[in-house]
C-alpha cells in the first residue's frame, strides 16, 4: 500500500467522521442528502460482499467494516433519530435514485469483467460511487448558509477522491498487472463532478467568506 | 488480480 491510497483511505474515514460528529454533536442533519448517504450504504454494501471470502489484510477487513458500520449508522442517524430526522430537507432532496442507480446496474451488466454475482455487483458500485455524490451537490446549492462542517465533509470526501487518483498513477508504473480502466475512468469522472465545489469551495476560503455554491 | 480491477483497494 502506498502513501497516496493510506491519505486518501484516512480522508475518506475523516470524512465520514465529520460528518457523524456534526449530526450526533448539533443534533441536526440540515444541508445533508440523505439520498447521497443511502447511495453510499448502497456503494459499500455491494463492494464488500467479498468481505469473508476474499481476505486482503487486516487493514482492508477493518476499514471495510468500518465503513459499512459509520454509513449505516448515519442513514440510522437520518431516517429514524427523533430529534435528527425533523432537521433533513426532505423536499429539498429530490433527486431521484433511479437516476443514478438504474445506469449503473445497465453498465456493471454490460462491463462486468467475469459474469459472478460478486463481480457485477462490484463493478455495479464503481459506477454508483462515481456519481453518487450527485444529490449532496444539488442540495448544497440550494442551501442558503452551509455550515463549514457540510463544506468540510464534501472537501474532504473529494480529497479522497484526488489521492486514490495519485494511488492509481503510482500502482500503473510500480506494479506490472495494475490495469483497469474502469477504476480509472469512473475515478475522473468522480473527481471532476467534484471540480465546480472545489472552485467555489477555495474561493470563499481566500475570500474568507462563507461558503455558498451558485444557483 | 481479478479482473484486472482493484479489489485490494477499498
Amino acid at each position: 500500500m502506498n502513501v497516496f491510497r493510506l491519505a486518501g483511505d484516512m480522508m475518506h474515514l475523516l470524512s465520514i467522521v465529520v460528518l457523524l460528529l456534526k449530526i450526533t454533536g448539533i443534533k441536526s442533519c440540515r444541508g445533508i442528502s440523505l439520498k447521497t448517504q443511502e447511495l453510499y450504504l448502497l456503494v459499500f454494501i455491494t463492494r464488500y460482499l467479498d468481505i469473508f471470502t476474499n481476505f486482503v489484510s487486516l487493514y482492508n477487513t477493518v476499514m471495510k467494516l468500518v465503513f459499512l458500520g459509520t454509513s449505516s449508522a448515519i442513514v440510522y442517524y437520518m431516517r429514524y433519530d427523533r430529534i435528527i430526522k425533523l432537521t433533513y430537507d426532505k423536499e429539498q432532496d429530490t433527486f431521484k435514485y433511479l437516476l443514478l442507480v438504474a445506469p449503473s446496474a445497465v453498465l456493471a451488466l454490460a462491463t462486468s469483467h467475469v459474469y459472478t454475482v460478486l463481480e457485477v455487483l462490484w463493478t455495479f458500485s464503481i459506477y454508483l460511487e462515481a456519481v453518487a455524490i450527485m444529490p449532496q451537490l444539488v442540495l448544497l446549492q440550494r442551501t442558503q448558509n452551509i455550515d463549514n462542517l457540510t463544506g468540510n465533509y464534501v472537501f474532504l470526501l473529494g480529497s479522497y477522491r484526488g489521492l486514490y487518483i495519485l494511488n492509481w498513477i503510482y500502482r500503473f508504473f510500480t506494479e506490472k498487472h495494475y490495469r483497469q480502466w474502469l477504476v480509472w475512468t469512473c475515478g475522473v469522472v468522480q473527481t471532476i463532478i467534484y471540480c465546480d465545489f472545489f472552485y467555489y469551495y477555495f474561493l470563499s476560503w481566500q475570500n474568507n467568506e462563507k461558503l455558498a455554491l451558485p444557483a | 488480480i481479478e479482473g484486472g480491477g482493484a479489489h485490494d483497494e477499498l
